[in-house]
């Protein structure tokens, strides 16, 4: 039996709704751990990695006794979230083989219970090993100011040119009509920890990426105040956006290479 | 600008 409590339904519909356009259909894999979700885009050029820890304050109650894996239509899992009110407590649930997924919202004032059923697809998606190494580069900024960045800069062209080094990250665009470029500089000195600028510097890094994907991640903006975007040269660039009571929801993106 | 590479070209299938 599986079954897991979520405090915010909110929490799940913010997640799905930034993943459902660039991966339809993904696995939920379950354990005593947590529930983890990882999923390639369709031109496999992007991938998603989500982490819900089971032992995090965001879960009321976690119970998984064998390890299941849940394949899902998110189109359909959005679909289902939208019938929940945000401030309902969520409960998934599904047997040890199970062919069904079952939502339960229950209202903060206990006066409506909703049930709804998802007929699980079995989904034949490539696992890929995801290194744990250490980045050159890691910026953290808040997620909205990310965002800004990402949706002006796709005005002019289908890149963008991301250069760290030690006085900030610049965001660079070129395009037939026009181009464009925005310095951030590193401030650590604000008051609020989540309206920062920081700039972790190993080594400098200039590094291209399509906008389009890019614009896509920022989908997840309102899960988190802040994101950390994690670069080496000539690898995927990661970006983060925590989930507070949760766990986290990263994204990576395969670089675009000069010829 | 440049040539957008593969995210299977970077992490190894498991």
């Amino acid at each position: 039996m599986f079954e897991a409590k979520m405090l915010q339904s909110s929490v799940l519909k913010k997640i799905i709704e930034s993943l459902k356009d660039l991966f339809s259909d993904a696995n939920f894999d379950c354990s005593s751990s947590g529930i983890t979700l990882q999923d390639m885009d369709s031109s496999h050029v992007a991938l998603c990695y989500l982490k819900l820890r089971s032992d995090e304050e965001g879960f009321e109650d976690y119970r998984c006794d064998r390890n299941i894996t849940l394949g899902v239509n998110l189109v359909l899992m959005s679909k289902i979230l939208k019938c929940a009110g945000n401030d309902d407590v969520i409960t998934l649930r599904a047997e040890d083989e199970p062919n069904i997924l079952t939502f339960i919202f229950d209202s903060k004032n206990g006066e409506r219970v909703s049930k709804y059923d998802i007929k699980l697809m079995e989904i034949d998606s490539e696992l890929l090993g995801i290194p744990d190494t250490e980045y050159s580069c890691v910026v953290k900024m808040p997620s909205h100011e990310f965002q800004r960045i990402c949706s002006n800069l796709s005005q002019l062209g289908d890149s963008v040119t991301v250069d760290c080094h030690k006085e900030g990250v610049d965001f660079k665009v070129a395009g037939e009509q026009g181009s464009g470029a925005i310095k951030l500089k590193q401030n650590t000195t604000v008051d609020k920890e989540e309206d920062q600028v920081s700039v972790e510097l190993n080594e400098a890094v200039t590094q291209s990426f399509a906008l389009k994907f890019l614009c896509a991640f920022t989908k997840a903006t309102s899960l988190s105040d802040t994101v950390s975007l994690s670069l080496t040269q000539d690898t995927p660039i990661v970006v983060e956006y925590p989930i507070a009571q949760h766990g986290y929801l990263r994204f990576y993106l395969a670089p675009k290479i000069e010829e | 600008k440049g040539t957008q590479s593969k995210i299977t070209a970077f992490f190894p299938s498991e």
